[in-house]
Parts: structure tokens; sequence; C-alpha cells
């Protein structure tokens, strides 16, 4: 008998353990409840078979999130590996949830899961992405917001991943500023 | 040395069914 190579029967492991969460905005229930892990994973077939199992953003109820961080990593500012952080931040038009949600967020999943920043994926923590009804936002969450080149690494190989046009500007927050910001509006420390 | 796969690799994965 011929025996079959590794190639053929060892799954491919990936860099990182992975936690996909779901956050479902249910009103009765405390934030911390309604978020939920559905599964973990280590390896590229692996995570196909969540991903290919799991509804697309474009179908979550408006107030649903989901999240994928580095096992280990809760998806919270409060987390010990996201509070000295921030986020590149993605806001997307009504429009967009029907041409671009899904496959930003399929992009942003391969870009976390294959390592796609060289050493800066280091500091990625994950990334979420919220479902509104003022407009979707996708966001890659890194873990120390004062380490610029590898948060300005992150942001330029991300908007050249997803092909953004030039004018589309993405904005590096502090969560520090997120979470205690008095306007509408949080300043932006980076963008590209 | 660092486990790095470009989109086109891991796209070819998606829909593999593995036969364990």
């Amino acid at each position: 008998p011929v025996a079959a190579s590794p190639e053929q029967y060892i799954k491919h492991p990936l860099q990182n353990r992975w936690a996909l969460w779901y956050f479902k905005n249910d009103k009765s229930k405390s934030w911390t409840e309604n978020l939920r892990l559905i599964s973990k994973f280590d390896t590229v077939e692996d995570f196909w078979a969540l991903y290919n199992h799991i509804q697309q953003p474009s179908k979550l109820g408006f107030g649903c999130d989901y999240c994928l961080f580095k096992d280990g990593i809760k998806p919270m500012w409060e987390d010990d590996r996201n509070k000295l952080g921030g986020r590149w931040l993605m806001t997307l038009s009504k429009q967009q949830r029907h041409n671009d949600l899904d496959r930003y967020w399929m992009e942003t999943l391969l870009c976390l899961i294959g390592e796609s920043f060289d050493e800066a994926s280091e500091d990625v923590c994950g990334a979420v992405v919220n479902v509104r009804p003022k407009g979707d936002k996708i966001s890659i969450w890194t873990g120390n917001c004062q380490n610029k080149d590898a948060i300005m690494t992150i942001g330029q190989q991300y908007k050249e991943r997803l092909n953004l046009p030039i004018k589309n500007i993405l904005g590096y927050q502090s969560h520090d500023d997120t979470s205690s910001k008095s306007g509408s509006t949080t300043k932006n420390m980076y963008s590209v | 040395e660092k486990k790095r796969y470009d989109r086109e690799f891991l796209l070819r994965f998606q829909f593999i069914s593995v036969s364990m």
C-alpha cells in the first residue's frame, strides 16, 4: 500500500489558537451574559469547518457582533491584553452591508489566522464586526496603542488587503479614549 | 519559524472536507 504523505492527512496548524465569540443584544440580560463563546480552533481546516457552519454577518440581527480573539483574550476593553491597546476602526455605509460587509469580514479573519501583518501580527489581539442599523463596523484590535510602527503596519496592510480607496481613511483609537469619550466621536491616534 | 498563510493558500481549503 502506498503510504499517504502527511500533507494529505495532517491538518495545517495555525500560529495561534483562536476563539470565535457571538454577542446577541438581549436587553433583558447583562452585557457579559449576552457574550457567548462559539468555538475555538487552531488549524486551517477547523477554521473553515466553523466559518462554513455559521451565519454571515449580513444575516445577523441589529445589535449582534462576532468577535475573533486569540485564545485567552476576552473580546472586551477590560481584558488585560486589550486595556492598553486600541483598534483600527472601519465604519461601513448602509449600502455596504450587501456588497462589502461579508467579504471584508472574511478577509479580516484570513488576515488574522494567516498572520498577514508580518512581525506586527504579534500585536494583534482580535477583530470585531458590529452589525448596527446606522452602519456596520469592523475593527482590528491591537494590544498596545503606543506601538506606532506595528499599528501603522497593520493599518496600511489591512487597507491594501481590502483595496480600500485611498480617500477612505481608517482611524485608530485607543480603547481608553473610546471608553471615556464625552462627545459622540473619539479622536484618532493614527490614521491611514 | 512563524506559520503564516496567504489568502490563496487558505482559500484552497475552504471546501476540502478533511477525510480523517
